[in-house]
């Protein structure tokens, strides 16, 4: 359906501007590190299924190109553009997210199976994931406006999957509870950084907090 | 029986 294919368009665009704004930049001035290794755990937990489990072949290799362009952005900011200033800024305490997450897929999966609480797992942790991202905002007070069109392509994707899922409930009676709750709980957290987007980004002003 | 869900969105 249409959410779905947006959503997805969206997620795919999001790495893109990321990846072009650090190939072009030749920097990674602004982007948390960690929100992006995050991201590579997010990736590596829910779309290994991949290895026992097909689903189609646009499902795939949207999987594999998540799992691979999410470890290349990590070699880059590491190894390539490396930035001890940003470092500096991206304090985020990281293991309070993914510990938080592995508990919540301890207790909420579909089963418990290794599979599924990967599943989970990831579910509940890139809901949280932009976090360091968001934090790191904050701190600086202002973002290139590349950056802010990366979280928000990024932010978009999960949101636009909220209307998918209630499509998919009405013409298919398929309801994902684990999905459609950290879907919202995600989009929560994205919305104070959607207002100020709407408002200054888009308007174009640079993105400043208030 | 138990339903579970398909795992078949990114």
């Amino acid at each position: 359906n249409i959410f779905r294919a947006a959503g997805d368009l969206s997620h795919l665009i999001s790495i893109l501007i990321l990846l072009n704004t650090i190939q072009k930049s030749r920097s990674i001035a602004g982007i948390s590190l960690k929100t992006q290794i995050l991201y590579v755990l997010v990736f590596l937990t829910r779309y290994l299924d991949l290895t026992y489990r097909y689903v189609s072949i646009y499902n795939t290799l949207m999987k594999l190109f998540f799992i691979s362009s999410s470890i290349y952005i990590v070699y880059l900011m590491i190894y390539k553009f490396k930035n001890t200033e940003t470092e500096q800024i991206d304090t985020f305490p990281i293991e309070y997210l993914i510990g938080g997450s592995f508990i919540l897929s301890l207790i909420f999966n579909y089963k418990f199976q290794f599979g599924e609480i990967l599943w989970s797992f990831s579910l509940w942790l890139e809901s949280v994931a932009i976090l360091p991202q968001l934090f790191m905002l904050q701190r600086t007070g202002e973002a290139r406006t590349l950056t802010t069109h990366y979280i928000f392509a990024l932010g978009a994707y999960r949101t636009l999957y909220i209307p998918n899922w209630i499509f998919r409930w009405i013409s298919e009676g398929r309801v994902d509870y684990l999905a459609i709750f950290t879907g919202i709980v995600q989009t929560i957290i994205y919305s104070d950084f959607f207002y100020i987007y709407y408002h200054r980004v888009l308007k174009g002003f640079k993105f400043e907090l208030p | 029986e138990e339903q579970t869900i398909v795992h078949d969105e990114l």
